[in-house]
């Protein structure tokens, strides 16, 4: 997850 | 995707490829921190909740699922197929001083209070200290094997390069997570004093040795 972060990143 | 990202995450997949194979190849876990292990599972294990939730890519599922397997795959290597060769009397750092904190902060310093947003805030806050057992392994038994040696580069680079990667998207997309960034950094700045021993001694060849 993560709001700001795309949720892509591992 | 940039060229930073994908080297992270090559490092990172290289990182536990090593460690699995010297374990299983060695027949032993010697000088590995099982404690260390666990927190990674853990790590992975709230963080990849989202698997079912969202989709992102192939590339995304694909990676998460490798490493939730192989962090599993790993303890059961260390506590079940080879337990005989785990240094547990090597292995004594607490690592309650690092989980209870990584809760606490995650409750308090998050992006959204639900519970998908605090477990990856947990996730990162824990990961960045993760390693801490294994470090703490290798300085008290004062040396380490080449392999682990390898091992350690790997996923130590993994984070610095994910730190490039976040510059390059502010840079290119204007937007950053300081969550991500605060713990990225920390969680490599721990690296630092092996990042030296490890192209002072170990690059030349020689073992890592620490001076007693």
């Amino acid at each position: 997850s993560s709001l700001y972060l795309v949720k892509d990143e591992l | 995707m940039n060229i930073f990202r994908l080297l992270g995450d090559l490092s990172h997949l290289l990182a536990i490829m090593i460690l699995l194979q010297k374990i299983f190849y060695s027949r032993s876990c010697a000088g590995i921190s099982a404690k260390s292990q666990v927190l990674f599972a853990i790590v992975y294990t709230a963080r990849y909740l989202d698997l079912v939730t969202v989709y992102v890519s192939l590339y995304n599922i694909s990676m998460k699922v490798v490493f939730l397997l192989s962090s599993y795959a790993t303890l059961y290597l260390i506590y079940l197929k080879f337990r005989a060769t785990y240094d547990r009397n090597h292995d004594t750092f607490r690592i309650e001083f690092l989980l209870l904190p990584a809760i606490v902060l995650a409750l308090l310093i998050n992006h959204q209070f639900s519970a998908l947003e605090v477990l990856w805030t947990f996730s990162i806050y824990l990961e960045s200290v993760a390693i801490l057992p294994q470090l703490f392994m290798v300085s008290k038994t004062g040396e380490a094997e080449s392999i682990t040696s390898h091992y350690l580069f790997a996923l130590g680079s993994y984070r610095g390069l994910y730190i490039l990667n976040w510059f390059y998207r502010y840079w290119t997309e204007g937007h950053y997570d300081l969550i991500a960034i605060v713990a990225g950094v920390v969680q490599t700045v721990l690296y630092c004093d092996f990042f030296y021993l490890y192209v002072t001694k170990v690059l030349k060849g020689k073992k890592l040795q620490l001076p007693a």
